[in-house]
């Protein structure tokens, strides 16, 4: 599977909202 | 869930809508349901009255998402004393547009040979969940980014199903998609998105902590007025 970055971005949006 | 029940999205039973005293003697329960793709009122008009009934309509007035029906209503035959009679009567979202207090209130007329009688619903938002709402990865978080803090809603469900994969497998089937999932601190992370039949998106984060029955529910929306309505969809769908 192509790695878009999204993977990535949704990883980091879900630790910002856990770790604000 | 319910016995015999369909795979689909999620439907309320019946409630009394037009109580015979009030409809002199036309009693009238009813629901709203979302069947492959349509939204329908699902009626049971009951005659306690002591003489026949016929020649019924239906008619909306203007509310918030334009629901009107789709077509005439379907009562062909008179209906005797201590009869009672089911009908599905398909709706569009076509109508006129007027924002109603509440958001999801709608003003029912039905007239029958005897005398026009006028009743106030509320329906379930997730009616109004289409099908194509699953929001391209990219553009979700492009969009969660682009809309302000001040637009996010927070809410509470408690009494969830006890796994992720239920909670979105469940949504799913009322149209709430998942986009991703992630675990962060042991905390289950869902990303998901709904489009309504006006094509609003909203894009939701629900956070659920293993071993506990409740769920965090943090909506975004560019028409934040529209949140909690959401939030009670989702509650409903959640705990049915």
């Amino acid at each position: 599977e192509l790695d878009d970055g999204l993977d990535e971005a949704f990883s980091r949006l879900a630790e910002s909202r856990t770790n604000p | 869930s319910g016995t015999g029940a369909i795979i689909g999205s999620y439907v309320a039973p019946k409630s009394v809508w037009l109580h015979a005293m009030k409809g002199k003697g036309l009693e009238i329960s009813g629901t709203f349901a979302r069947r492959s793709g349509a939204v329908f009122m699902d009626l049971q008009f009951t005659n306690r009255a002591l003489q026949v009934m016929s020649d019924f309509a239906i008619q909306f007035n203007r509310n918030s998402f334009g629901l009107a029906p789709a077509a005439p209503l379907q009562i062909l035959t008179p209906l005797a004393p201590n009869q009672s009679t089911e009908v599905s009567l398909p709706l569009n979202t076509v109508g006129s547009v007027m924002k109603m207090e509440p958001l999801n209130n709608l003003q029912v007329a039905v007239k029958n040979n005897i005398d026009v009688f006028y009743f106030s619903v509320v329906y379930p938002l997730h009616i109004l969940f289409v099908e194509d709402g699953k929001m391209e990865r990219q553009m979700f978080l492009a969009t969660w980014k682009d809309i302000p803090n001040e637009n996010e809603a927070q809410f509470q469900v408690r009494d969830c199903p006890p796994s992720p994969d239920a909670v979105s497998n469940k949504l799913q089937a009322s149209n709430v998609f998942t986009v991703a999932r992630r675990t962060v601190e042991g905390q289950d992370m869902l990303y998901q998105s709904i489009k309504l039949t006006n094509g609003i998106w909203l894009l939701a984060e629900l956070r659920m902590q293993p071993g506990s029955p409740s769920c965090a529910v943090s909506l975004k929306c560019r028409a934040p007025e529209v949140s909690p309505f959401i939030f009670q969809a989702i509650e409903m769908v959640l705990k049915n």
